[in-house]
């Protein structure tokens, strides 16, 4: 983030904060009023909260709700120029979708580590004391390079049959399940609204119902043998009910049917 | 056998064997973990179910058969390093195997010099020495800079002395360590001209490899009991204490130092220290020193005469042979054809220093580097530590000497994966053979695996396994990457691999270690026994969270990297 200002671009893993600009823009939520006019919503430049970005704007209303004659609760912006918007649950099956909402995450948390910092003379006790603040920062950081390097798997060509789709399901059901678990985060940033919030869940739980099926199959891929597996539950055959009857006979305790210590313990106090 | 999960493969609407190649990362590692994890699958040798009623000795002791007798196999099948590699994965036994193949040989791989590595590579891979890495000490881990072992160039005697100043600077943790290492990757702090230069790495003899008895000066054990039964108690984690320690018996065997050993040893322990006179009868000191000196002569007149290039590897090293003080043997000069080669004789091939290039002829008059060969390349290797004791400062990044710990933790995120699958695998096998609640007029129960809630915690962990083989895949690239560059003297991205692998080090190990928990309770009850395989699993993982850094830090590093960015 310091060297921005340098020209110097940041490259690799972090090359997403030479767009920082632009993610701040992330903006998917404005509730304001606008005056009733024909629908479609007009095209409507950025309020003049962001006079530096000529972006143009679609304005839609909510899916579902019907139009109030003086306002449109802003549901999402569509920034042309290159953030796209949520407004259904399946855009979040696009791999851009998730990407752009980790990444403006990952950014603008990082940016606020930053503009907190900078309040410090001394930039070492700064970072002391927001240390905290600055984990949570690269975890996101982390969790977008995951992301990330899963999305990428996806370009390359993976054969099989079916295999290719349920590798894209896994890295739906990864991204959107830590995007549910971190939602604050995302809502906080302004990346995402309460509404896609809710969105993104209800296209988990279908996700995980198209997995089910699969469930089995993905665990068998791991190729492990029961050896490895050292589990009765996890036994390739399933056979799970006797085997852990049997195994439990192998613990040293039943080698007799009368454990060793009745005699001088238990016996005494049964006959007091 | 009957397929008690049958009806659930059935339903399966994919090709797992493709899928199995693509979790495996190439049809050919697919081909060699199978095979490996089928061979010792059948192999009684390597039984497992009865390690967690064991105790502590006998786990131990079972440790060491099997490591033993997986090196017999993988010689006797001539495997190659890959399969040899996946073999004592699925031998699944924390053992002291796992540190010398897993750090000690990647830290002379990764920082030795071309003669270092000439030198110690050979014979830790024959395992005729057993190495591990003693970086962690009692009272610092994370904090790499804040060791406190020293290791104190002495001029007079062109050697180098380890020393455990405090108590908190005892080595504290290294696997294998404890009772079986002969040798360590010592980090100590480099001293010389009274200067303190940072950390460095150097390779250290601990035991004899005669009696097995630790070396003069040495102090060593176990650290005791770790969490959960079984689990890394068949480690012997260990803890060390230099002495103001000499590596005193590391002759090269070819010398007969067995005779300077028995002579040594004969006088009962030695206290490595200031001059050896007094501990060692006067007879043997005599001949001891007859043979040493008329040895020196026969090998200076015989130098003079040829005038070429010998090995120094022949030589004699004159720190060990320290008596009264006097080093027997000056440095020696090495002139190969074409290059001028500077190789200290003492400790050369102990101290682990891959450091930069720098004219030679700005170093030819501070004369020997004490950790590494000069060679008259173009691009030479500077100086570190010279026979006056005066310490060049090289130009590498500091980070090189991370080389290890970045190799180290891309491993530790692709274990990750395993980790958190194998736990998956057993809980979404169990869940779908599991059925409570849900029956009406005699049907069956419902499978625990068709609830919502199971599935809302199962599936994230099982996408995450697979996340996490796919960003280990990409992070071994990085890694390999980055060394090349590294043979380009482009360290531009180490900063971004560091980041990297210690980002996603401490988010893998994170949620795995809590997804194995989880796996556990999603198994209920039957969860928490040992045949469920989970305590275990989870008892030998948590330990992740905090070695080769812990994760917080970590994170605090990435941070770091970040705002700097």
């Amino acid at each position: 983030i310091s060297k921005l200002g340098s020209g110097k671009k940041p490259v690799g893993t972090t090359s997403y904060i030479g767009r920082v600009e632009q993610l701040m823009l992330y903006h998917s939520d404005v509730q304001k009023e606008v005056p009733n006019s024909d629908y479609p919503g007009p095209e409507v430049l950025l309020p003049s909260a962001f006079p530096c970005c000529s972006a143009r704007l679609l304005v839609k209303p909510l899916a579902g709700d019907i139009p109030c004659p003086f306002s449109y609760h802003l549901d999402h912006f569509t920034v042309v120029s290159g953030l796209t918007s949520h407004d259904f649950a399946e855009d979040w099956l696009k791999p851009n979708e998730v990407l752009g909402a980790f990444e403006a995450r990952a950014a603008k948390k990082l940016v606020a580590c930053a503009q907190n910092l900078s309040k410090f003379t001394n930039p070492e006790e700064g970072f002391q004391e927001l240390s905290a603040d600055l984990v949570e920062t690269a975890v996101a950081h982390c969790q977008l390079i995951v992301v990330s390097k899963f999305i990428e798997k996806l370009q390359q060509d993976i054969t099989g049959k079916g295999v290719k789709h349920q590798i894209q399901l896994l890295c739906s059901i990864y991204a959107l399940s830590l995007l549910h678990k971190h939602l604050g985060d995302f809502l906080s940033t302004g990346c995402i609204t309460p509404k896609q919030g809710s969105l993104a869940n209800d296209l988990l739980r279908s996700l995980y119902s198209e997995v089910r099926p699969n469930a089995i199959g993905l665990v068998d891929a791991f190729n492990y043998t029961d050896h490895y597996l050292g589990s009765v539950l996890g036994r390739y055959d399933g056979d799970v009910y006797p085997k852990l009857y049997e195994e439990a006979w192998k613990d040293p305790l039943n080698d007799s049917v009368v454990p060793d210590g009745f005699q001088e313990y238990i016996r005494p106090m049964l006959k007091q | 056998v009957v397929d008690h999960l049958a009806f659930e493969r059935n339903k399966t609407q994919f090709d797992v064997e493709e899928m199995k190649i693509v979790w495996a990362g190439s049809r050919h590692a697919l081909e060699v973990s199978d095979k490996m994890a089928r061979l010792v699958a059948s192999d009684p040798a390597f039984r497992k179910d009865d390690r967690p009623m064991l105790g502590r000795k006998e786990l131990f002791k079972n440790t060491l058969k099997k490591a033993v007798y997986a090196w017999k196999r993988i010689i006797e099948l001539r495997l190659t390093e890959e399969e040899a590699a996946m073999l004592r994965t699925f031998v699944d036994q924390p053992a002291f195997t796992d540190l010398h193949w897993g750090m000690f040989i990647p830290a002379i791989k990764g920082q030795g010099t071309e003669e270092q590595q000439q030198k110690w590579l050979p014979l830790a891979q024959r395992m005729q020495i057993i190495g591990c890495y003693a970086q962690t000490e009692l009272g610092h881990g994370s904090n790499v800079q804040g060791l406190e072992t020293t290791a104190t160039f002495d001029p007079k005697t062109d050697e180098f002395v380890i020393h455990s100043p405090t108590l908190t600077s005892s080595k504290w943790w290294p696997g294998g360590l404890g009772k079986v290492s002969t040798h360590a990757v010592v980090y100590a702090r480099l001293i010389t001209d009274g200067q303190d230069h940072g950390v460095h790495g150097f390779i250290v003899q601990l035991r004899s490899l005669d009696d097995h008895l630790p070396l003069p000066g040495i102090t060593v054990g176990d650290i005791g009991m770790k969490f959960g039964n079984g689990a890394y108690n068949s480690m012997d984690n260990g803890v060390l204490r230099f002495d103001h320690y000499l590596d005193l018996l590391h002759l090269p065997d070819r010398l007969g130092s067995s005779f300077f050993k028995d002579q040594l040893r004969m006088k009962g322990n030695i206290r490595v220290g200031p001059p050896l006179v007094g501990y060692l009868g006067l007879e043997s000191l005599l001949q001891f020193f007859i043979f040493a000196w008329s040895y020196y002569w026969a090998l200076k007149v015989y130098l003079t005469w040829k005038q070429e290039s010998f090995s120094l590897t022949e030589r004699v090293s004159s720190s060990f042979l320290r008596l009264d003080g006097i080093s027997l043997f000056p440095r020696c000069l090495k002139i190969c054809r074409d290059r001028i080669k500077f190789t200290c004789c003492t400790g050369y091939q102990n101290v682990l220093v891959e450091i930069s290039t720098r004219d030679l002829t700005e170093t030819f008059e501070c004369i020997f580097s004490y950790a590494n060969s000069m060679s008259w390349n173009g691009k030479d290797l500077g100086c570190l530590v010279t026979r006056e004791g005066k310490y060049a400062q090289s130009s590498v990044p500091r980070q090189l000497v991370y080389g290890t710990m970045v190799y180290v933790r891309q491993t530790i995120v692709r274990d990750a994966s395993s980790a958190l699958a194998r736990a998956v695998c057993i809980a979404t096998r169990y869940s779908a053979v599991r059925r409570q609640f849900g029956s009406n007029k005699g049907s069956l129960e419902t499978q625990v695996l068709d609830y919502k809630t199971q599935q809302a915690r199962l599936f994230p962990l099982l996408a995450s396994a697979y996340a996490f083989r796919f960003v280990g895949e990409w992070l071994k690239w990085l890694y390999m990457d980055v060394m090349k560059r590294l043979q380009a003297n482009d360290f531009s991205t180490l900063p971004e691999a560091h980041a990297c692998t210690a980002g996603l080090k401490s988010l893998t190990t994170s949620v795995t270690a809590d997804g194995i928990e989880e796996c556990r309770k999603l198994c209920g009850g039957h969860g928490y026994l040992c045949s469920s395989g989970l305590p275990e699993l989870f008892a030998v993982y948590i330990p992740t969270c905090t070695y080769e850094g812990d994760n917080i830090v970590l994170l605090l590093q990435v941070a770091r990297h970040l705002i700097k960015t």
